[in-house]
Protein backbone atom coordinates (compact mmCIF):
# COMPACT_ATOMS: atom_id res chain seq x y z
CA UNK A 1 0.00 0.00 0.00
CA UNK A 2 1.77 2.93 -0.86
CA UNK A 3 0.99 6.24 0.89
CA UNK A 4 1.76 9.70 -0.37
CA UNK A 5 2.71 12.36 1.71
CA UNK A 6 2.79 16.44 1.03
CA UNK A 7 5.54 18.29 1.93
CA UNK A 8 3.47 21.55 2.44
CA UNK A 9 3.32 25.55 3.75
CA UNK A 10 2.39 28.50 1.69
CA UNK A 11 5.03 30.45 3.93
CA UNK A 12 8.31 30.35 2.19
CA UNK A 13 11.59 29.30 3.53
CA UNK A 14 9.96 27.35 5.83
CA UNK A 15 11.92 23.83 4.91
CA UNK A 16 9.39 22.17 2.53
CA UNK A 17 12.29 21.07 0.55
CA UNK A 18 14.98 20.11 2.79
CA UNK A 19 12.36 17.66 4.65
CA UNK A 20 11.17 16.14 1.75
CA UNK A 21 14.58 15.71 0.16
CA UNK A 22 16.22 14.45 3.67
CA UNK A 23 13.05 12.26 3.88
CA UNK A 24 13.30 10.44 0.45
CA UNK A 25 17.15 9.66 1.51
CA UNK A 26 15.71 8.33 4.62
CA UNK A 27 13.10 6.35 3.52
CA UNK A 28 15.33 4.78 0.96
CA UNK A 29 17.96 3.95 3.18
CA UNK A 30 15.55 2.11 5.25
CA UNK A 31 14.81 -0.16 2.40
CA UNK A 32 11.36 1.51 1.75
CA UNK A 33 10.73 2.45 -2.38
CA UNK A 34 10.26 5.93 -2.66
CA UNK A 35 9.71 8.26 -4.82
CA UNK A 36 10.40 11.98 -4.75
CA UNK A 37 8.31 13.97 -6.65
CA UNK A 38 9.18 17.88 -7.54
CA UNK A 39 6.22 20.13 -8.26
CA UNK A 40 7.83 22.90 -7.28
CA UNK A 41 8.79 25.62 -10.55
CA UNK A 42 11.82 26.85 -8.08
CA UNK A 43 13.28 23.10 -8.71
CA UNK A 44 15.16 22.72 -5.72
CA UNK A 45 14.64 19.27 -5.06
CA UNK A 46 15.13 18.29 -8.04
CA UNK A 47 18.17 20.43 -7.30
CA UNK A 48 18.68 18.58 -4.04
CA UNK A 49 19.70 15.16 -4.81
CA UNK A 50 21.20 16.43 -8.44
CA UNK A 51 24.26 14.26 -7.71
CA UNK A 52 22.53 11.00 -7.09
CA UNK A 53 21.07 10.76 -10.75
CA UNK A 54 23.43 9.77 -13.07
CA UNK A 55 22.67 7.35 -15.92
CA UNK A 56 18.76 6.86 -14.71
CA UNK A 57 18.11 10.36 -15.68
CA UNK A 58 15.00 10.92 -17.44
CA UNK A 59 14.65 14.00 -19.57
CA UNK A 60 10.75 14.06 -18.91
CA UNK A 61 9.91 16.23 -16.29
CA UNK A 62 6.38 16.91 -14.34
CA UNK A 63 5.64 19.90 -16.64
CA UNK A 64 5.67 17.10 -19.72
CA UNK A 65 3.47 15.04 -17.26
CA UNK A 66 0.94 17.26 -16.19
CA UNK A 67 0.81 19.33 -19.62
CA UNK A 68 1.70 17.53 -21.87
CA UNK A 69 0.52 13.97 -21.18
CA UNK A 70 3.28 12.25 -21.29
CA UNK A 71 3.31 8.65 -18.99
CA UNK A 72 4.56 8.70 -15.86
CA UNK A 73 6.91 5.87 -16.42
CA UNK A 74 8.74 7.80 -18.88
CA UNK A 75 9.24 10.86 -16.26
CA UNK A 76 10.82 8.76 -13.15
CA UNK A 77 14.72 8.93 -13.03
CA UNK A 78 16.39 6.39 -11.01
CA UNK A 79 19.15 7.57 -8.71
CA UNK A 80 22.35 5.92 -7.19
CA UNK A 81 20.24 4.91 -3.75
CA UNK A 82 18.78 1.66 -4.64
CA UNK A 83 15.41 2.35 -3.38
CA UNK A 84 14.98 6.11 -4.29
CA UNK A 85 13.50 7.48 -7.45
CA UNK A 86 12.82 11.14 -8.83
CA UNK A 87 10.42 13.11 -10.82
CA UNK A 88 12.29 16.19 -11.50
CA UNK A 89 10.71 19.89 -11.93
CA UNK A 90 11.61 22.36 -14.55
CA UNK A 91 11.02 25.98 -14.52
CA UNK A 92 8.48 26.09 -17.40
CA UNK A 93 6.48 24.47 -14.49
CA UNK A 94 6.08 28.37 -13.61
CA UNK A 95 3.49 28.74 -16.13
CA UNK A 96 1.59 25.50 -15.13
CA UNK A 97 -0.78 26.95 -12.82
CA UNK A 98 -2.25 29.10 -15.19
CA UNK A 99 -2.18 26.56 -18.35
CA UNK A 100 -4.48 24.59 -15.46
CA UNK A 101 -7.22 26.92 -14.71
CA UNK A 102 -9.05 25.91 -17.89
CA UNK A 103 -8.43 21.62 -17.47
CA UNK A 104 -11.13 19.55 -16.69
CA UNK A 105 -11.01 17.96 -12.99
CA UNK A 106 -7.92 20.33 -12.95
CA UNK A 107 -6.97 19.71 -9.90
CA UNK A 108 -6.47 15.71 -9.90
CA UNK A 109 -3.78 15.68 -13.06
CA UNK A 110 -1.42 14.87 -10.37
CA UNK A 111 -3.10 11.93 -8.98
CA UNK A 112 -4.01 10.51 -12.55
CA UNK A 113 -0.66 10.32 -13.37
CA UNK A 114 0.63 9.15 -10.47
CA UNK A 115 -2.42 6.32 -10.40
CA UNK A 116 -0.58 3.72 -12.55
CA UNK A 117 2.73 3.84 -10.15
CA UNK A 118 0.72 3.38 -6.92
CA UNK A 119 1.66 -0.05 -6.03
CA UNK A 120 5.72 0.23 -7.04
CA UNK A 121 6.10 2.34 -4.32
CA UNK A 122 6.03 2.33 -0.56
CA UNK A 123 5.93 6.14 -0.23
CA UNK A 124 5.58 9.02 -2.60
CA UNK A 125 6.67 12.57 -1.32
CA UNK A 126 5.66 15.76 -3.04
CA UNK A 127 7.69 18.96 -2.69
CA UNK A 128 5.16 21.23 -2.66
CA UNK A 129 5.95 25.23 -4.03
CA UNK A 130 5.24 28.27 -1.27
CA UNK A 131 1.90 28.88 -2.26
CA UNK A 132 -1.77 27.49 -2.11
CA UNK A 133 -2.52 27.63 -5.99
CA UNK A 134 -3.39 24.52 -8.21
CA UNK A 135 -0.30 23.07 -7.93
CA UNK A 136 -0.18 22.82 -4.12
CA UNK A 137 -4.02 21.68 -4.74
CA UNK A 138 -3.32 18.93 -7.08
CA UNK A 139 -0.89 17.50 -4.35
CA UNK A 140 -3.73 17.91 -1.90
CA UNK A 141 -5.78 16.17 -3.65
CA UNK A 142 -3.75 13.23 -4.38
CA UNK A 143 -2.01 12.80 -0.84
CA UNK A 144 -2.75 10.62 2.08
CA UNK A 145 -1.36 13.19 4.21
CA UNK A 146 0.47 16.71 4.34
CA UNK A 147 3.71 17.13 6.57
CA UNK A 148 3.81 20.75 7.42
CA UNK A 149 6.88 22.07 8.21
CA UNK A 150 7.27 25.49 10.24
CA UNK A 151 10.41 27.24 11.26
CA UNK A 152 10.51 28.92 14.67
CA UNK A 153 10.15 32.42 13.56
CA UNK A 154 6.41 34.70 14.44
CA UNK A 155 5.71 35.25 10.39
CA UNK A 156 5.61 31.35 9.92
CA UNK A 157 2.57 30.73 13.07
CA UNK A 158 0.87 33.17 10.89
CA UNK A 159 0.38 31.21 8.22
CA UNK A 160 -0.88 28.31 9.75
CA UNK A 161 -4.73 28.91 9.93
CA UNK A 162 -4.92 29.63 6.38
CA UNK A 163 -3.22 26.35 5.48
CA UNK A 164 -5.45 24.42 7.77
CA UNK A 165 -8.53 26.22 6.55
CA UNK A 166 -7.33 25.12 2.51
CA UNK A 167 -6.86 21.30 4.34
CA UNK A 168 -10.32 21.78 5.57
CA UNK A 169 -11.82 22.72 2.07
CA UNK A 170 -9.85 20.35 0.12
CA UNK A 171 -11.23 17.46 2.69
CA UNK A 172 -14.85 18.55 2.08
CA UNK A 173 -14.49 18.89 -1.65
CA UNK A 174 -11.42 17.09 -3.48
CA UNK A 175 -10.45 14.11 -0.72
CA UNK A 176 -12.02 13.65 2.03
CA UNK A 177 -9.22 11.26 3.48
CA UNK A 178 -6.52 13.76 3.29
CA UNK A 179 -5.12 14.04 6.86
CA UNK A 180 -1.99 15.81 8.60
CA UNK A 181 0.67 13.62 8.94
CA UNK A 182 2.33 15.96 11.26
CA UNK A 183 3.90 19.38 12.34
CA UNK A 184 7.51 19.87 11.71
CA UNK A 185 9.31 21.77 13.92
CA UNK A 186 12.65 23.50 11.50
CA UNK A 187 15.06 25.48 11.97
CA UNK A 188 15.12 25.40 15.87
CA UNK A 189 18.27 27.17 17.93
CA UNK A 190 17.85 26.43 21.70
CA UNK A 191 19.82 29.36 22.19
CA UNK A 192 17.08 31.59 21.14
CA UNK A 193 14.35 32.33 22.96
CA UNK A 194 12.02 33.13 20.00
CA UNK A 195 12.33 28.98 19.10
CA UNK A 196 11.06 28.26 22.42
CA UNK A 197 8.29 29.91 22.20
CA UNK A 198 7.11 29.04 18.76
CA UNK A 199 7.40 25.41 19.64
CA UNK A 200 5.77 26.17 22.83
CA UNK A 201 2.77 27.71 20.52
CA UNK A 202 2.97 25.12 18.46
CA UNK A 203 2.44 21.69 20.50
CA UNK A 204 0.03 23.45 22.05
CA UNK A 205 -1.96 24.43 19.24
CA UNK A 206 -1.38 21.05 17.30
CA UNK A 207 -0.80 18.34 20.42
CA UNK A 208 0.54 14.87 19.28
CA UNK A 209 0.03 16.34 16.26
CA UNK A 210 3.39 17.48 15.99
CA UNK A 211 6.32 15.46 15.83
CA UNK A 212 8.81 14.65 18.76
CA UNK A 213 11.84 15.09 16.10
CA UNK A 214 12.62 18.44 16.02
CA UNK A 215 15.08 20.00 13.26
CA UNK A 216 17.79 21.85 14.65
CA UNK A 217 19.33 24.74 12.82
CA UNK A 218 22.35 23.11 11.09
CA UNK A 219 24.64 24.78 8.32
CA UNK A 220 25.79 21.69 7.21
CA UNK A 221 21.83 21.24 5.62
CA UNK A 222 22.80 24.74 4.03
CA UNK A 223 25.58 23.41 2.53
CA UNK A 224 24.27 20.01 1.37
CA UNK A 225 22.21 21.44 -1.94
CA UNK A 226 24.98 22.62 -3.30
CA UNK A 227 26.47 19.41 -3.40
CA UNK A 228 23.55 17.99 -5.07
CA UNK A 229 23.39 15.49 -2.28
CA UNK A 230 21.26 14.90 0.60
CA UNK A 231 22.46 15.52 4.28
CA UNK A 232 22.79 11.26 4.97
CA UNK A 233 25.13 11.30 2.15
CA UNK A 234 26.88 14.38 2.49
CA UNK A 235 27.83 14.66 6.06
CA UNK A 236 26.27 11.27 7.88
CA UNK A 237 27.24 12.76 11.49
CA UNK A 238 25.94 16.19 11.39
CA UNK A 239 23.07 17.28 13.82
CA UNK A 240 21.08 17.54 10.31
CA UNK A 241 21.44 13.87 9.10
CA UNK A 242 20.63 12.57 12.83
CA UNK A 243 17.54 14.88 13.40
CA UNK A 244 16.01 13.55 9.97
CA UNK A 245 16.68 10.03 11.05
CA UNK A 246 15.30 10.42 13.82
CA UNK A 247 12.10 11.86 11.40
CA UNK A 248 12.16 8.50 9.41
CA UNK A 249 12.25 6.81 12.43
CA UNK A 250 9.45 8.03 13.78
CA UNK A 251 7.10 8.00 11.17
CA UNK A 252 8.07 4.50 10.17
CA UNK A 253 7.16 3.49 14.27
CA UNK A 254 3.53 5.78 13.62
CA UNK A 255 2.76 3.44 10.79
CA UNK A 256 2.76 0.21 12.76
CA UNK B 1 8.19 62.47 -8.22
CA UNK B 2 6.94 59.28 -6.96
CA UNK B 3 9.37 55.95 -7.42
CA UNK B 4 7.78 52.76 -6.68
CA UNK B 5 9.97 50.14 -5.70
CA UNK B 6 8.91 46.13 -5.78
CA UNK B 7 10.01 43.40 -3.01
CA UNK B 8 10.60 40.37 -5.44
CA UNK B 9 12.09 36.96 -5.17
CA UNK B 10 10.41 33.76 -5.84
CA UNK B 11 12.40 31.73 -2.89
CA UNK B 12 10.54 31.88 -0.27
CA UNK B 13 11.62 33.21 3.19
CA UNK B 14 14.88 35.57 1.87
CA UNK B 15 13.82 38.68 3.52
CA UNK B 16 11.22 40.32 1.30
CA UNK B 17 8.91 40.94 4.04
CA UNK B 18 11.67 42.18 6.78
CA UNK B 19 12.81 44.35 3.78
CA UNK B 20 9.66 46.38 2.42
CA UNK B 21 8.45 46.86 6.29
CA UNK B 22 11.67 48.09 7.72
CA UNK B 23 12.47 50.15 4.36
CA UNK B 24 9.49 51.61 4.69
CA UNK B 25 9.69 52.93 8.32
CA UNK B 26 13.21 53.89 7.73
CA UNK B 27 12.02 56.20 4.98
CA UNK B 28 9.12 57.67 6.58
CA UNK B 29 11.37 58.87 9.78
CA UNK B 30 13.73 60.35 7.11
CA UNK B 31 10.27 62.32 6.34
CA UNK B 32 10.17 60.77 2.75
CA UNK B 33 6.52 60.30 2.36
CA UNK B 34 5.83 56.64 1.96
CA UNK B 35 3.51 53.96 0.99
CA UNK B 36 3.50 50.17 1.45
CA UNK B 37 1.32 48.12 -0.44
CA UNK B 38 1.01 44.12 0.81
CA UNK B 39 0.82 42.49 -2.10
CA UNK B 40 0.86 38.72 -1.09
CA UNK B 41 -1.98 36.85 0.53
CA UNK B 42 0.26 35.69 3.66
CA UNK B 43 -0.55 39.42 4.85
CA UNK B 44 2.51 39.15 6.36
CA UNK B 45 3.68 43.15 5.88
CA UNK B 46 0.16 43.78 7.25
CA UNK B 47 1.08 41.97 10.39
CA UNK B 48 4.38 43.51 10.18
CA UNK B 49 3.61 47.05 11.19
CA UNK B 50 0.02 46.61 12.37
CA UNK B 51 0.82 47.92 15.94
CA UNK B 52 1.04 51.49 14.08
CA UNK B 53 -2.04 51.40 13.01
CA UNK B 54 -4.53 52.53 14.93
CA UNK B 55 -7.50 55.15 14.37
CA UNK B 56 -6.46 55.48 10.85
CA UNK B 57 -7.27 51.87 9.54
CA UNK B 58 -9.09 51.14 6.78
CA UNK B 59 -11.49 48.42 6.33
CA UNK B 60 -10.93 48.45 2.95
CA UNK B 61 -7.44 45.91 1.76
CA UNK B 62 -5.72 45.35 -1.96
CA UNK B 63 -8.01 42.47 -2.88
CA UNK B 64 -10.94 45.10 -2.94
CA UNK B 65 -9.09 47.63 -4.86
CA UNK B 66 -7.59 44.99 -7.43
CA UNK B 67 -11.36 43.10 -7.81
CA UNK B 68 -13.99 44.78 -6.55
CA UNK B 69 -12.77 48.49 -7.77
CA UNK B 70 -12.71 50.62 -4.88
CA UNK B 71 -10.87 53.70 -5.20
CA UNK B 72 -7.50 53.52 -4.08
CA UNK B 73 -7.99 56.26 -1.35
CA UNK B 74 -10.56 54.24 0.53
CA UNK B 75 -8.09 51.62 0.73
CA UNK B 76 -5.36 53.53 2.41
CA UNK B 77 -4.53 53.38 6.12
CA UNK B 78 -2.56 56.05 8.12
CA UNK B 79 -0.31 55.14 10.77
CA UNK B 80 1.23 56.54 13.46
CA UNK B 81 4.24 57.56 11.69
CA UNK B 82 3.83 60.50 10.09
CA UNK B 83 5.27 60.19 6.84
CA UNK B 84 3.84 56.30 6.22
CA UNK B 85 0.38 54.66 5.28
CA UNK B 86 -0.23 51.54 4.36
CA UNK B 87 -2.64 49.18 2.14
CA UNK B 88 -3.20 46.20 3.86
CA UNK B 89 -3.17 42.31 2.61
CA UNK B 90 -6.49 40.16 3.25
CA UNK B 91 -6.48 36.07 2.52
CA UNK B 92 -8.50 36.12 -0.03
CA UNK B 93 -6.10 37.23 -2.47
CA UNK B 94 -5.46 33.91 -2.45
CA UNK B 95 -7.47 33.85 -4.78
CA UNK B 96 -7.16 36.46 -6.81
CA UNK B 97 -4.47 35.08 -9.07
CA UNK B 98 -7.06 33.32 -10.52
CA UNK B 99 -9.61 35.72 -10.95
CA UNK B 100 -7.14 38.15 -12.77
CA UNK B 101 -6.53 35.32 -15.61
CA UNK B 102 -9.61 36.45 -17.01
CA UNK B 103 -9.68 40.07 -16.89
CA UNK B 104 -8.16 42.44 -19.47
CA UNK B 105 -5.06 43.81 -18.88
CA UNK B 106 -4.52 41.66 -16.03
CA UNK B 107 -0.76 42.93 -15.48
CA UNK B 108 -1.79 46.49 -14.89
CA UNK B 109 -4.85 46.63 -12.71
CA UNK B 110 -2.03 47.70 -9.90
CA UNK B 111 -0.62 50.18 -12.11
CA UNK B 112 -4.01 51.28 -12.78
CA UNK B 113 -5.14 51.26 -9.05
CA UNK B 114 -2.34 53.23 -7.73
CA UNK B 115 -2.28 56.17 -10.63
CA UNK B 116 -4.43 58.38 -8.80
CA UNK B 117 -1.68 58.66 -5.78
CA UNK B 118 1.28 58.95 -7.23
CA UNK B 119 1.99 62.82 -6.44
CA UNK B 120 1.66 62.24 -2.75
CA UNK B 121 4.45 60.01 -1.87
CA UNK B 122 8.17 59.70 -2.70
CA UNK B 123 8.32 56.18 -1.99
CA UNK B 124 5.56 53.04 -2.82
CA UNK B 125 7.08 50.09 -1.83
CA UNK B 126 5.47 46.81 -2.87
CA UNK B 127 5.69 43.35 -0.79
CA UNK B 128 5.35 40.73 -3.16
CA UNK B 129 4.43 36.71 -2.62
CA UNK B 130 6.91 34.14 -3.40
CA UNK B 131 6.05 33.02 -6.64
CA UNK B 132 5.83 34.69 -10.49
CA UNK B 133 2.67 34.42 -10.89
CA UNK B 134 -0.23 37.74 -11.60
CA UNK B 135 0.22 39.36 -8.46
CA UNK B 136 4.35 39.77 -8.72
CA UNK B 137 3.59 40.51 -12.33
CA UNK B 138 1.25 43.20 -11.19
CA UNK B 139 4.28 44.63 -9.32
CA UNK B 140 6.76 44.57 -11.69
CA UNK B 141 4.68 46.38 -14.55
CA UNK B 142 4.01 49.26 -12.14
CA UNK B 143 7.49 49.32 -10.21
CA UNK B 144 10.12 51.70 -11.44
CA UNK B 145 12.64 49.21 -9.92
CA UNK B 146 13.01 45.72 -7.95
CA UNK B 147 14.77 45.22 -5.01
CA UNK B 148 16.03 41.96 -4.81
CA UNK B 149 17.06 40.02 -1.34
CA UNK B 150 18.45 37.03 -1.14
CA UNK B 151 19.54 34.86 1.74
CA UNK B 152 22.85 33.36 1.89
CA UNK B 153 21.82 29.92 1.16
CA UNK B 154 22.33 27.67 -1.81
CA UNK B 155 19.10 27.55 -2.97
CA UNK B 156 18.70 31.27 -2.78
CA UNK B 157 21.33 31.58 -5.49
CA UNK B 158 19.75 29.18 -7.73
CA UNK B 159 16.60 30.84 -8.35
CA UNK B 160 18.06 34.34 -9.32
CA UNK B 161 18.29 33.25 -13.06
CA UNK B 162 14.99 32.57 -13.38
CA UNK B 163 13.50 36.03 -11.63
CA UNK B 164 16.43 38.09 -13.65
CA UNK B 165 14.52 36.17 -16.92
CA UNK B 166 11.38 37.04 -16.01
CA UNK B 167 12.38 40.70 -15.06
CA UNK B 168 13.81 40.79 -18.53
CA UNK B 169 10.49 39.56 -20.22
CA UNK B 170 8.61 42.23 -18.04
CA UNK B 171 11.00 45.27 -19.68
CA UNK B 172 10.62 43.61 -23.09
CA UNK B 173 6.50 43.31 -23.01
CA UNK B 174 5.20 45.20 -19.89
CA UNK B 175 7.24 47.71 -18.50
CA UNK B 176 10.23 48.87 -20.25
CA UNK B 177 11.58 51.08 -17.44
CA UNK B 178 11.86 48.25 -15.09
CA UNK B 179 15.35 48.14 -13.50
CA UNK B 180 16.76 46.68 -11.11
CA UNK B 181 17.15 49.25 -7.77
CA UNK B 182 19.86 46.49 -6.33
CA UNK B 183 20.95 43.02 -4.77
CA UNK B 184 20.56 42.82 -1.03
CA UNK B 185 21.92 40.04 0.92
CA UNK B 186 20.13 38.92 4.18
CA UNK B 187 20.32 36.80 6.98
CA UNK B 188 24.68 36.68 6.62
CA UNK B 189 26.11 35.00 9.11
CA UNK B 190 29.70 36.36 9.28
CA UNK B 191 30.90 32.67 10.99
CA UNK B 192 29.53 30.71 8.46
CA UNK B 193 31.38 29.90 5.30
CA UNK B 194 28.24 29.58 3.39
CA UNK B 195 27.63 33.15 3.90
CA UNK B 196 30.79 34.16 2.73
CA UNK B 197 30.82 32.20 -0.22
CA UNK B 198 27.38 32.91 -1.19
CA UNK B 199 28.01 36.91 -0.73
CA UNK B 200 31.55 36.60 -3.20
CA UNK B 201 29.14 35.12 -5.48
CA UNK B 202 26.14 37.34 -5.91
CA UNK B 203 28.96 40.57 -5.78
CA UNK B 204 30.64 39.30 -8.36
CA UNK B 205 27.53 38.20 -10.57
CA UNK B 206 25.65 41.73 -10.17
CA UNK B 207 28.88 43.92 -9.42
CA UNK B 208 27.73 47.77 -8.55
CA UNK B 209 24.13 46.22 -8.11
CA UNK B 210 24.42 44.56 -5.13
CA UNK B 211 23.90 46.89 -2.27
CA UNK B 212 27.26 47.51 0.23
CA UNK B 213 24.80 47.36 2.71
CA UNK B 214 24.61 43.85 4.56
CA UNK B 215 21.73 42.64 6.25
CA UNK B 216 23.30 40.42 9.13
CA UNK B 217 21.28 37.03 10.26
CA UNK B 218 19.85 39.56 14.00
CA UNK B 219 16.93 37.53 16.01
CA UNK B 220 15.52 40.74 17.02
CA UNK B 221 14.35 40.95 13.31
CA UNK B 222 12.67 38.03 14.15
CA UNK B 223 10.73 38.95 17.30
CA UNK B 224 10.01 42.71 15.63
CA UNK B 225 6.70 41.22 13.84
CA UNK B 226 5.49 39.44 16.69
CA UNK B 227 4.95 42.92 18.10
CA UNK B 228 3.91 44.55 14.79
CA UNK B 229 6.13 47.22 14.87
CA UNK B 230 9.18 47.61 12.23
CA UNK B 231 12.78 47.20 13.81
CA UNK B 232 12.99 50.78 14.67
CA UNK B 233 10.62 50.53 16.75
CA UNK B 234 10.85 47.54 18.29
CA UNK B 235 14.46 47.87 18.90
CA UNK B 236 16.78 50.91 17.85
CA UNK B 237 19.68 49.64 18.92
CA UNK B 238 19.20 46.15 17.48
CA UNK B 239 22.37 45.10 14.61
CA UNK B 240 19.14 44.89 12.53
CA UNK B 241 18.11 48.49 12.86
CA UNK B 242 21.29 49.72 11.99
CA UNK B 243 21.79 47.37 8.92
CA UNK B 244 18.23 49.12 7.67
CA UNK B 245 19.06 52.28 8.27
CA UNK B 246 22.13 52.01 6.25
CA UNK B 247 20.86 50.64 3.79
CA UNK B 248 17.65 53.73 3.46
CA UNK B 249 20.69 55.93 3.65
CA UNK B 250 22.64 54.26 0.93
CA UNK B 251 19.56 54.21 -1.28
CA UNK B 252 18.78 57.69 -0.85
CA UNK B 253 22.29 58.75 -1.61
CA UNK B 254 21.53 56.76 -4.53
CA UNK B 255 19.10 59.18 -5.62
CA UNK B 256 20.86 61.97 -5.11
N1 LIG C 1 17.41 22.99 9.79
C1 LIG C 1 18.04 23.82 8.96
N2 LIG C 1 19.17 24.41 9.34
C2 LIG C 1 19.81 25.29 8.53
N3 LIG C 1 19.39 25.63 7.31
C3 LIG C 1 18.26 25.07 6.86
C4 LIG C 1 17.52 24.13 7.64
N4 LIG C 1 16.44 23.73 6.92
C5 LIG C 1 16.50 24.40 5.76
N5 LIG C 1 17.60 25.19 5.71
C6 LIG C 1 17.99 26.12 4.64
O1 LIG C 1 17.03 27.19 4.70
C7 LIG C 1 16.60 27.54 3.40
C8 LIG C 1 15.10 27.33 3.30
O2 LIG C 1 14.80 25.94 3.34
P1 LIG C 1 13.98 25.24 2.15
O3 LIG C 1 14.42 25.78 0.84
O4 LIG C 1 14.04 23.78 2.35
O5 LIG C 1 12.53 25.78 2.51
P2 LIG C 1 11.23 25.72 1.58
O6 LIG C 1 10.09 25.81 2.49
O7 LIG C 1 11.31 24.54 0.68
O8 LIG C 1 11.38 27.08 0.72
P3 LIG C 1 10.38 27.53 -0.48
O9 LIG C 1 9.21 28.14 0.24
O10 LIG C 1 11.18 28.54 -1.28
O11 LIG C 1 10.05 26.30 -1.25
C9 LIG C 1 17.37 26.66 2.42
O12 LIG C 1 18.44 27.40 1.92
C10 LIG C 1 17.87 25.50 3.28
O13 LIG C 1 19.10 25.02 2.83
N1 LIG D 1 18.22 39.42 8.93
C1 LIG D 1 17.39 38.58 9.56
N2 LIG D 1 17.78 37.99 10.70
C2 LIG D 1 16.98 37.11 11.34
N3 LIG D 1 15.76 36.77 10.92
C3 LIG D 1 15.30 37.32 9.80
C4 LIG D 1 16.07 38.26 9.05
N4 LIG D 1 15.35 38.66 7.97
C5 LIG D 1 14.19 37.99 8.04
N5 LIG D 1 14.15 37.19 9.14
C6 LIG D 1 13.10 36.26 9.52
O1 LIG D 1 13.16 35.19 8.58
C7 LIG D 1 11.84 34.84 8.15
C8 LIG D 1 11.74 35.05 6.64
O2 LIG D 1 11.78 36.42 6.33
P1 LIG D 1 10.57 37.12 5.53
O3 LIG D 1 9.28 36.57 5.97
O4 LIG D 1 10.78 38.58 5.58
O5 LIG D 1 10.92 36.58 4.07
P2 LIG D 1 9.99 36.65 2.79
O6 LIG D 1 10.89 36.56 1.62
O7 LIG D 1 9.09 37.80 2.88
O8 LIG D 1 9.14 35.28 2.94
P3 LIG D 1 7.95 34.80 1.95
O9 LIG D 1 8.66 34.21 0.77
O10 LIG D 1 7.17 33.80 2.75
O11 LIG D 1 7.16 36.03 1.61
C9 LIG D 1 10.88 35.71 8.93
O12 LIG D 1 10.38 34.97 10.00
C10 LIG D 1 11.72 36.87 9.40
O13 LIG D 1 11.29 37.35 10.65
MG1 LIG E 1 11.08 24.49 -1.40
MG1 LIG F 1 6.99 37.84 2.64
Amino acid sequence: MTKIIAFANQKGGVGKTTSAVNMAAGFAVSEHKTLLVDIDPQCNATTGIAALINNGASDVNIYDLLINNVSVEEGISQTDLKYLDVIQSTRDLVGAEIELVGMMAREFRLRDILHPVLGKYDYILLDCPPSLGLLTLNAFSCADSVLIPIQCEYYALEGLSQLLQTIRLVQKHLNKNLEIEGVLITMYDSRLNLSKQVEQEVRSYFNEKTFKTIIHRNVRLGEAPGFGKPILLYDANSTGAQDYLSLTREILENET
